[in-house]
């Protein structure tokens, strides 16, 4: 129990990610 | 793309800070993980933004912490299928 990730946490919707090319 | 520093960050509203800081990891998490890029970004986003910081400018410590998330989502996906609760 070292992870204090949360695997129920919101997903992040990026605003300006571009492919990079 | 400049550095991001905590003083830009402080300059932020709270809400903005996040999803700064979530700007600047995506790209570096989606290149390791395409299909899970959003949803670990969002686990790295409950982090503490100092902590954030530190990981975006040690690139070590952000790809062992995505490793991380990855482990993390793997147990809880196999757990939820165990269940089939509903």
């Amino acid at each position: 129990r070292k992870s204090t990730l949360n695997p129920n946490a919101k997903e992040f919707n990026p605003r300006s990610f571009a492919q990079p090319k | 793309q400049e550095p991001l520093t905590a003083s830009m960050l402080a300059a932020a509203p709270p809400q903005e800070q996040k999803q700064i800081l979530g700007e600047r990891l995506y790209p570096l998490i989606h290149a390791m993980h395409p299909f899970l890029a959003g949803k670990i970004t969002g686990m790295l986003l409950e982090i503490d933004n100092s902590e954030l910081l530190l990981m975006l400018e040690s690139p070590e410590s952000l790809h062992s912490k995505i490793e991380e998330a990855v482990a993390v989502l793997q147990v809880h996906q196999m757990s939820e299928s165990s269940h089939k609760s509903a």
